[in-house]
């Protein structure tokens, strides 16, 4: 899990069975003392592997966003809920928005890869090594960046990692003003990775953002890929959406199997694609 | 709920704030102290591991 915290911007990212939305009304307390006050709030979401063992108000994403909206300001009145599907109707997006102004603020491209069925033989690089005990957390974790080659999807960034016990393992990414970031479960039978960043349209060459998701994906060769783009003030590029696909297709051998686009009031557009290997 | 405890998809909430005078108050949301930082993640169900931070934001590493 994962928090990022900007002048005027919070980003809170967690997994298992986390109250990620107690979070709000706090956050929204302690900005005020500083004389802030919250202009926007978006919750996003894949589906849930074990779903039935979420506490409330996790049970169904219509119980999440009544809880949400019991939590944010009159102020932010602009609000939007929709479950995006894909052909697997197992791997649905949700997205929850809720904005003071209609038009969104200008803001860079934020884009969340889901990845499940990793490759054996590459996750095994996220288990801890045995006798490799004695080793503290954040030496595994550098030793599990490097053998993995997280470290070259961007090679300008200062990397926080982190390697659970016995397996797993987390990482921040920093760049300048540019957040990314790794969580992974390399278990068999229900491995997962995510990975998250943001760009700009206006990226190009290694920093192009289907290089940068090729290389991500490329970790870990996973069965399934989702990836949630969400645009801001930029407004929607198709051509990202079509990079993206042609990259990963072209150089990983992934189809996209489910491409939807959304509308938020004050939030933007996002873009939900799903791909699964050509031979699958 | 697997053995390990694991539930893999994350849930991701962002909020944006702003303020009527952002130039004197260039920081903003980063003058939080740690242990009311602490607090929410507490009733968030995480703790931090591991931290960093720039010019530009701080950055976490969660428990879960």
């Amino acid at each position: 899990s994962s928090l990022f915290v900007y002048p005027t911007k919070i980003i809170i990212k967690t997994c298992g069975t986390t109250q990620l939305l107690k979070s709000i009304r706090p956050m929204i307390r302690l900005a005020r003392t500083l004389g802030l006050a919250l202009h926007s709030c978006r919750y996003s979401r894949g589906s849930f592997i074990f779903p039935e063992s979420q506490p409330f108000p996790y049970t169904s994403f219509k119980d999440e966003v009544v809880y949400v909206e019991e939590n944010l300001p009159k102020s932010l009145r602009y609000r939007k809920a929709s479950v995006m599907p894909s052909t697997d109707p197992s791997r649905a997006w949700h997205v929850f928005t809720a904005s003071v102004d209609l038009v969104p603020t200008c803001e860079p491209i934020v884009f969340e890869v889901c990845m499940t069925e990793l490759d054996r033989v590459l996750a095994r690089s996220f288990f801890r090594r045995k006798g490799e005990n004695a080793k503290n957390s954040d030496a595994a974790g550098k030793e599990m960046t490097r053998l993995s080659g997280i470290n070259a999807i961007n090679p300008n960034a200062f990397i926080c990692d982190f390697a659970f016990d016995p397996c797993g393992y987390s990482m921040n990414g920093v760049d300048g003003d540019r957040y990314s970031t790794i969580h992974v479960t390399p278990e068999d039978g229900f491995s997962y990775a995510s990975f998250e960043c943001v760009g700009s349209v206006y990226d190009c060459g290694e920093d192009d953002v289907a290089e940068v998701l090729k290389r991500a994906v490329e970790v870990f060769r996973p069965g399934n890929v989702s990836i949630s783009t969400t645009y801001g003030g930029d407004g929607y590029s198709h051509e990202v959406t079509k990079r993206v696909e042609r990259v990963l297709s072209k150089k990983l051998g992934l189809k996209c199997r489910s491409r939807l686009m959304d509308e938020f009031p004050g939030s933007g557009t996002v873009v939900y694609q799903t791909f699964t290997p050509r031979r699958k | 709920m697997a053995v390990s405890g694991f539930e893999g998809f994350e849930k991701r909430l962002e909020l944006r704030f702003f303020g009527d005078d952002p130039v004197s108050n260039a920081m903003g949301l980063r003058l939080i102290d740690f242990e009311s930082l602490d607090e929410v993640l507490h009733a968030v169900q995480c703790t931090v591991v591991s931290a960093v931070a720039n010019r530009s934001f701080d950055a976490y590493v969660l428990s879960e």
